[in-house]
């Protein structure tokens, strides 16, 4: 409205009423330092409608029985400040019971990203009409989960499953036994490898330091993990051994610049590699958090 | 890596399109000035920090 461009719009605002629980999760030394997640499930149960209020909620609404189930991760941020991610959303229907299965890697992903030491994992579970409107279904109130136990835990109590793999028997190995050459039997490991620019012959009086330098490669296989998850991710390919983390390599070169030749320094990334990693293609990669 | 991807990547960091045909003579008398190999040794140290440091 106080923009001088545009028409007034007037809007109704029409309330959502979600239902919000916070779940809190203990997660220290629940992943062991040596291990990979590979997955985290978020299991819920939920209630039976009793059969009354599920008959009621027919003759009102007879088009939707669904309601929108959405799982955050929430953060508290230094500052106090909270901030959520979305981590999964679905539609639930009120005829449904049991247990749910919500896949929260991304969330036990970014919960390992923060420093130490670490705030217990956060998940807000809401439960939402599933549209909006003078018509909308009430049936996001009769869905609900069971929560937990008062004083100790109960048999349908929320659950985080988390399937991780030993990094000892599925990651990398460090550098190569310089000893042994590679062979096909080789775990995954990074071997030296001497780049000689002096003898590459397009380098010749182009680059001037330097001589060489080592570039390591990653060689040897990985281990591929036979576990059956809950949730299979359908772009997910084998776990390979690539180069996780990389250097740059500063390079003196000779420029033309108005008819004669001049040293000038360049740095050409990812020229070196610092560390190989058993991965996935298609795995989710953890992102850098802003603060 | 392989030799050609040193060279693309040189080339692509320089903007030139192909490797420059310079004069060895020329080359034999170029001395390397020592500001600009103080700059290429700290991108070396800074780029061996990283290394130390890890992930």
């Amino acid at each position: 409205r106080f923009s001088q461009k545009f028409q007034e719009v007037a809007g109704r605002l029409l309330a959502s009423e979600a239902s919000r629980h916070l779940l809190v999760f203990g997660m220290e030394q629940r992943l062991p330092p040596d291990s990979e997640l590979v997955q985290a499930v978020l299991r819920l149960f939920q209630e039976p409608v009793p059969r009354a209020a599920l008959r009621r909620q027919e003759r009102l609404f007879p088009r939707s029985a669904r309601a929108r189930v959405t799982v955050e991760w929430l953060r508290v941020r230094d500052d106090g400040a909270n901030r959520t991610s979305l981590i999964d959303s679905r539609l639930v229907s009120l005829h449904d019971s049991g247990w749910k299965a919500f896949d929260v890697t991304e969330a036990v992903s970014l919960w390992q990203q923060l420093s130490r030491p670490r705030q217990p994992l956060l998940l807000q579970v809401s439960v939402q009409r599933e549209h909006l409107g003078p018509l909308a279904s009430e049936a996001h109130r009769l869905v609900r989960f069971a929560s937990q136990a008062a004083g100790g835990s109960g048999p349908r109590e929320p659950q985080l499953e988390l399937h991780t793999l030993d990094l000892k028997a599925y990651g990398a190995q460090g550098d190569c036994d310089t000893e042994a050459p590679a062979t096909e039997g080789t775990l995954c490991c990074r071997q030296e490898l001497y780049i000689d620019l002096q003898g590459m012959k397009w380098a010749e009086n182009w680059v001037l330091e330097p001589p060489g330098f080592l570039a390591y490669e990653c060689v040897g296989s990985c281990q591929q993990s036979q576990e059956s998850l809950p949730f299979q991710w359908p772009f997910l390919g084998p776990r390979q051994c690539i180069a996780s983390e990389t250097a740059s390599l500063p390079l003196i070169v000779s420029i033309q610049e108005g008819g004669r030749a001049r040293p000038h320094v360049v740095s050409l990334p990812n020229m070196r590699v610092q560390k190989c990693s058993c991965a996935s293609d298609g795995a989710p990669v953890p992102r850098e958090l802003a603060p | 890596l392989s030799e050609e991807q040193i060279r693309d990547s040189l080339l692509q960091q320089l903007h030139l399109s192909e490797v420059p045909v310079l004069d060895k003579a020329a080359m034999e008398e170029l001395v390397i000035p020592a500001h600009v190999r103080a700059q290429y040794v700290a991108l070396l140290q800074r780029s061996h920090r990283v290394l130390s440091r890890g992930k």
